[in-house]
């Protein structure tokens, strides 16, 4: 049996690490410390016109996420981006350029989803590093699947340690877990060793 | 006070813009 | 006494139900996620006129928090809607049409209130379901207190499971906990069973 301050120290910990991004890892690709979207680079948003937005009861655009939200750390529901269909890319300028070790993606869960299913979410992927924004296929630095039956946040490292740094990575997503429409993406971070 | 008169006449929203959001032909993609 | 195994547990899955916006619950009122504030249904912004915007050092206009901010989950000191005097009112179209169960009533902690009181807090409150966003006077789902005293978050089960599925609910607020001027509303969310 643990004391009662052993036990404090575990929640402490617990809470340290969760309020450290939840990880505790440095992410390169997050927007606000430097990571960027290459947006002639991504698959094309699905675009929903549901969201109105007006002023004045003048109606004005309608308003869709758009792919930054991917490398911003808010992850409610709907603050995701959305492509047509089950496959798309995006290509992310990190920050700086890194060995990639781990990958994470992360999904609302079930818990939080209105329809109660995430059939939205990403299925299986992969991730390329590329030596320029212009290169067409990059490196693959790994292939994995997000399973809908986990956590809400997964990680996943790069199975053999790539040969060079990249300061840019092409997240390609090859299936998703039903949604017949669009598929959603909450936030990608890449982790890894600074060059 | 029951449900009543709007709360943005353009006097008001002059002073302060809201953009106003509202979802039509159904929820955004989750 | 436990082991630190078990301890562990606990932790990880009170953090789990933490990152879950607190409650493992949907949340058919969140505006990312589809909820939308009927404006023309709702008591007039109290005004303060302290938030001065500027451009290029001209002042452009005073902002104050809209409406909306009641269903989006920020809920720092000052992210909240206020109204005029202790008794107003919002509508809500929520995501989809539900069995409303709970509504959940946040307000900032009294630590973190500047003035160490947090009588701009709602005491009193109703909440009614809507046929549609012309109705007048709709069902009443149940009236309920938001307790100073009590945890800044509140859940508030309906009494008694209404007869029909609502997708607009009135939040009435009768009374606040003393704030002579304005009452303010950080976050009021709607959990219910989808139609």
């Amino acid at each position: 049996g643990i004391t009662e301050a052993q036990a404090q120290v575990i929640v402490n910990n617990a809470l340290k690490l969760y309020s450290q991004d939840k990880t505790g890892m440095v992410d390169f690709a997050l927007e606000s410390g430097g990571g960027s979207i290459l947006s002639t680079r991504c698959s094309e948003t699905y675009e929903t016109k549901t969201a109105l937005i007006s002023l004045f009861g003048i109606p004005l655009w309608y308003f869709s996420q758009s792919p930054r939200v991917v490398i911003q750390p808010d992850i409610y529901p709907g603050n995701c981006w959305a492509f047509r269909g089950s496959q798309g890319y995006l290509v992310v300028r990190l920050s700086m350029a890194i060995w990639p070790a781990t990958f994470t993606l992360e999904h609302i869960p079930k818990t939080l989803a209105p329809t109660g299913s995430i059939a939205s979410a990403p299925k299986d992927f992969a991730v390329y590093g590329l030596e320029n924004e212009y290169q067409e296929e990059g490196q693959l630095l790994g292939q994995f699947m997000y399973d809908q039956e986990g956590d809400s946040l997964q990680m996943f490292p790069v199975p053999e340690r790539p040969d060079r740094t990249f300061q840019i990575v092409e997240l390609r997503i090859l299936s998703n877990w039903g949604h017949p429409e669009y598929t959603c993406l909450y936030r990608f971070r890449v982790h890894g060793e600074p060059a | 006070p029951t449900s009543g008169g709007p709360c943005c006449s353009h006097a008001r929203l002059a002073r302060t813009p809201y953009l106003v959001l509202d979802y039509v032909n159904g929820p955004p993609p989750i």
